[in-house]
């Protein structure tokens, strides 16, 4: 049988659950409700091949396959190329100056524990992209 | 061989979304 040790959805990382060890770029250790904006800023800039991109919130819709997936569509940098992703609706994103959020935050509190606001349109979205795609 | 359990340790760059744009030109 399956461990029993967290009543978390297989489709959702680890390292979401309330209490998770977060490693930042200069090693320091954080737990995953406390990461600030400052710290993935930080990390990227550290980072040889990772930055930061602003994703705004576009559109949030329900998904046609399940009633707990959502799709979520983004303007990534300062492209503002659209990127859509499929997710389950409790999948935290961080967003800028605010912290986690999701599309359903009572399933993220439920689920995780991690605390968690609303996820709406115009919500500027932490995001990563490669550094040298030249 | 039974190995010490520890706390994971997942990096920073696992917790963000990995959007790259669709490079046009």
């Amino acid at each position: 049988p399956p461990p029993s040790s967290a009543a978390v959805p297989p489709s959702l990382p680890p390292y979401f659950i309330k209490g998770s060890i977060i490693q930042l770029a200069d090693g320091e250790l954080k737990r995953v409700e406390d990461l600030k904006t400052e710290d993935f800023i930080q990390s990227a800039e550290i980072s040889s091949e990772l930055k930061i991109d602003s994703s705004t919130v576009e559109r949030i819709e329900g998904s046609h396959t399940s009633p707990n997936v959502a799709v979520v569509q983004f303007s990534v940098g300062e492209h503002r190329a659209q990127v859509s992703v499929e997710v389950m609706v409790e999948y935290p994103f961080f967003v800028f100056g605010q912290g986690w959020s999701s599309c359903c935050p009572d399933r993220t509190t439920q689920l995780l524990e991690l605390p968690c606001t609303k996820l709406s349109v115009g919500d500027v979205c932490i995001s990563l992209t490669l550094k040298n795609l030249r | 061989n039974v190995e010490p359990r520890s706390v994971p340790v997942f990096p920073w760059h696992s917790l963000v979304p990995f959007l790259a744009p669709t490079q046009s030109d």
